[in-house]
């Protein structure tokens, strides 16, 4: 039997916002460490990896792992019942055919309880563990987002190059050209605003714009990204939850 | 011209 009880329903919004439009069919996986996803885009460029520890619930019980199959569209329209602030709880049985969403506003007293029947969702799973990287950069997530927005006006594909002392975004199109150039900084009374690089080695990958679109959408849910790139590898672009991750590998371009 | 690369390149499945 699951019983997760999240503090307030706005913050498994804010995770399901943060991934619906790219995905639509996803299993949670739910164990005695928490909820945990991963799910691949109809595309086969990007892969979503969800993990929400238990730390992140006001309350959480798993005894036996639990699938649920949902359906992410119908899952936010139960989602856009509740109120931000309500209790948030999710309660499914051993071998669900649904799952229980129950919203309490504790001041008021009004408790709405909905269903959510379940699918039976045939994905299979990548080994995604184990990459490694050649560099290691952390910026703030507001910041990579308008940065991505900023070029996507002007191509459908980002450029990033990575040296010791810059991170340089790069797009060139049609209508003309434009580069933004981030460097390392500490920012002592705003630690979110700092900006790190680890580096072994100098990085020049292309991405395409629309999936790093997507990516940003869970800009809200960190104050900071962390990005991690490999020569020819996929991209890992991971945003921090208070216990958990949400974790966006994205495939590069390449010349042909 | 850069082509897009699928996941299936890097990962295999589990």
């Amino acid at each position: 039997m699951l019983e997760g009880k999240f503090e307030e329903a706005s913050l498994f919004k804010r995770i399901i916002d943060s991934f619906k439009d790219c995905v639509q069919l996803v299993n949670f996986n739910c164990n005695e460490h928490g909820i945990a996803a991963q799910a691949v885009d109809d595309s086969r460029v990007l892969l979503v990896s969800l993990s929400i520890g238990t730390e992140s619930f006001q309350e959480f019980r798993c005894d036996r792992g639990v699938t649920l199959g949902v359906d992410l569209s119908s899952l936010s329209k139960i989602l856009r019942c509740g109120n931000n602030n309500d209790n948030l709880t999710l309660i499914a049985d051993d071998t669900p055919d649904s799952v229980l969403l129950l919203f309490e506003d504790t001041k008021k007293d009004r408790i709405s309880e909905y269903s959510l029947k379940l699918m039976d969702i045939d994905a299979d799973f990548l080994d995604i563990e184990g990459m490694e990287y050649d560099t290691v950069i952390t910026m703030p997530s507001a910041e990579f987002a308008k940065v991505v927005r900023d070029l996507n006006q002007l191509s459908d594909s980002l450029n990033i190059l990575v040296t010791k002392d810059t991170v340089k975004f790069v797009a060139e199109g049609d209508i003309g050209s434009g580069s933004v150039i981030v460097k390392p900084h500490t920012d002592m009374d705003k630690p979110q605003e700092s900006v790190k690089v680890e580096l072994d080695k100098p990085v020049d990958l292309t991405f395409g714009s629309k999936y790093l679109l997507d990516i940003i959408k869970g800009a809200g849910l960190s104050d900071q990204i962390t990005i991690k790139l490999s020569a020819e590898t996929p991209a890992l672009f991971e945003f921090s939850l208070q216990s958990g991750y949400l974790q966006f590998f994205l495939a590069p371009k390449f010349n042909e | 011209i850069k082509k897009q690369a699928t996941l299936a390149k890097f990962f295999s499945s589990k």
